[in-house]
């Protein structure tokens, strides 16, 4: 497959580190 | 007529969309008063039916289980959110990729760190900025010539991208700041303050100013 | 019948989804032949009808513009793929978000480093692997007792979610990985062998080896 164009692919790498923090915070609300 | 049990956690921008949605369908959308967040959704009789744990998640009053908010705000929907033509189908479902992959990792990445949910990085900051600056830029220039995204009424992909924004709108985009962005503005009030989505989200407050770092 | 062209650089896994699709259904896609990635893109032509310069992008027949690839899959296909009834069109927009959300990700950050399009970092390797694993658990389970995603029948939802797969069953699961997802291999190769699927992909190879690093 060809890779050259796919460094120039945007891609949101960090979202499971983003999920992971929001669930954290509404956990933590949801706890009280 | 669409019905079931919404499961979310309170004030959850994703559940907002099939609410506001049964709001203009009549769906019969109840949100489970029992769900415990961290609790409900990491139980076994939650996984067996959404084995991914994830909110919100949608039980059909007919037994099946849809996520992904939005599979479930399409489910809740009549035929004017859905689109009524291939092109505005078409359309609807770019708008939601566009809200998903333009729109959420520069909100998330600029929203977070000031929120406190997530390390500050200057860097990263910078470039949420110029990301959110090139989607906004997009959107208030699709909206110069339309009131809505798809076609001459709100569908759900104004519901998507609109409360995909909220964040950006609530904690971030100061009266300054949102200047550029005339035709994003008068769209984004045009969808918040519907009556539909007030019943949804409240009387929403626009930044007066944004959110500053508090180490 | 839709028709249009689909600007593209070659091997593109989004775009395959409306070039599968297109097979389906008998649309005229064609592929615009003098498009250089990095340069049309960027040109001012491209960029008044596709504000972002992403690709794939799509110019219908009749002058309208659709960016996103599920949206110009969804666009260029027909009744059948895009779901006969509610509920099957909402599951089909619950794996496009699938696909976008719980695979996408982390495919891109295990691949792309040992492609050496990233740098590689042993941590985020391993978390990636760790949401690999739970993605195709879930897909594992789901395909249990079913051929498609979707219903009886082969779906936009099939289509998505097997195109977005392609990198890591080229390059990352060799059999031993892959073992554990038999319900997955077997629905994989299904869509991926279909001759629909070789026309657009040819003839596609499953991971003898993982790809290894090579600083």
């Amino acid at each position: 497959m060809a890779t050259t164009p796919l460094a120039q692919e945007k891609v949101w790498f960090e979202k499971p580190m983003y999920d992971k923090a929001e669930c954290l915070h509404f956990e933590r609300l949801a706890k009280g | 007529m669409a019905s079931g049990t919404l499961y979310t956690y309170p004030e959850n921008f994703r559940a907002y969309k099939a609410l506001i949605a049964a709001q203009y369908s009549g769906a019969k959308v109840k949100i489970a008063e029992d769900f415990i967040f961290g609790e409900t959704n990491k139980s076994d009789a939650f996984l067996k039916k959404f084995p991914l744990g994830k909110v919100p998640a949608f039980e059909t009053a007919d037994g099946k289980y849809i996520t992904e908010s939005n599979a479930i705000a399409y489910y809740v929907a009549n035929e004017q959110l859905r689109g009524k033509t291939d092109i505005e189908r078409a359309e609807i479902v770019q708008w939601f990729g566009f809200a998903d992959s333009e729109i959420l990792p520069a909100s998330c990445a600029w929203v977070f760190p000031l929120l406190g949910l997530m390390q500050y990085n200057k860097q990263t900051i910078e470039h949420a900025k110029d990301d959110v600056k090139k989607a906004l830029t997009a959107l208030n220039s699709h909206l110069l010539t339309r009131t809505y995204l798809v076609g001459e009424r709100l569908t759900l992909a104004d519901i998507s991208v609109a409360t995909t924004l909220l964040h950006l709108y609530q904690y971030i985009l100061e009266p300054s700041l949102r200047k550029p962005y005339q035709n994003v503005n008068r769209w984004f009030q045009t969808v918040i303050y519907q009556p539909e989505s007030i019943n949804v989200i409240g009387a929403f407050k626009l930044a007066d100013k944004t959110l500053e770092y508090d180490p």
